[in-house]
């Protein structure tokens, strides 16, 4: 999976 | 702000339930990942300070006996199905990857970019706007608006940072303000109390 599933905003 | 304003003037006059229900809602669907993803000690503290002032101002708006008294049910008539509906649909078909918390998340992202309707109009009704009630929506706005901002400049410095459903998200949200900025600069200008056009 690509950076996307990182959800690092509020 | 608001936990403020509810808690020194034990009122909730010109605050729209439903929209900090919705917001309450919002943060629910959005730090699931909380149970199962770590990215910082920031992060994570203002996940659970959001979560817990959202349902602390629901929890003060239902159940204090002082407060509950102040809200005006009758003005804040804003159907939830109408914005629940066509988010949970729209994030069942646009979403990154079909699985529950990546779904719920999507949901979440777009009720928050239309959450503040119930209460933009009920202070369109509203004669008399409190200062800290039109503080805390101009505040609201400009938290989203500022988003921007960022996101312009973390997609020039970071490789990988495409966030479509995040990005029309929050400029929509931010639009919805734009009417509101617009009076609120002009009412701030001439040092008046906020008024809305009917």
């Amino acid at each position: 999976d690509g950076e996307w599933a990182r959800h690092d905003e509020l | 702000v608001l936990l403020l304003k509810i808690r020194a003037t034990r009122s909730c006059r010109g605050i729209s339930l439903k929209t900090q229900e919705l917001y309450a809602l919002v943060f629910i669907c959005r730090y699931l990942d909380l149970f199962y993803s770590y990215i910082s000690l920031y992060n994570t503290v203002m996940k659970v300070t959001y979560l817990a002032t959202a349902f602390s101002i629901v929890r003060y708006m239902r159940f204090d006996k002082v407060v509950r008294q102040t809200y005006d049910k009758e003005q804040d008539t804003f159907r939830y199905i109408f914005l629940i509906a066509p988010c949970a649909l729209l994030a069942l078909v646009l979403n990154h990857r079909f699985s529950p918390t990546e779904v719920l998340w999507t949901f979440s992202i777009y009720l928050e970019a239309v959450a503040i309707l119930p209460q933009l109009v009920l202070m369109q009704r509203t004669q008399n706007i409190d200062n800290l009630t039109a503080n805390y929506v101009a505040l609201l706005g400009a938290y989203r608006g500022f988003y921007i901002l960022n996101w312009i400049y973390r997609f020039a410095t970071e490789k990988h940072y495409r966030q479509w459903i995040v990005w029309i998200s929050g400029v929509a949200q931010t639009a919805l303000y734009a009417d509101f900025f617009y009076y609120y600069a002009l009412c701030w200008k001439a040092n008046q109390r906020l008024q809305l056009p009917a």
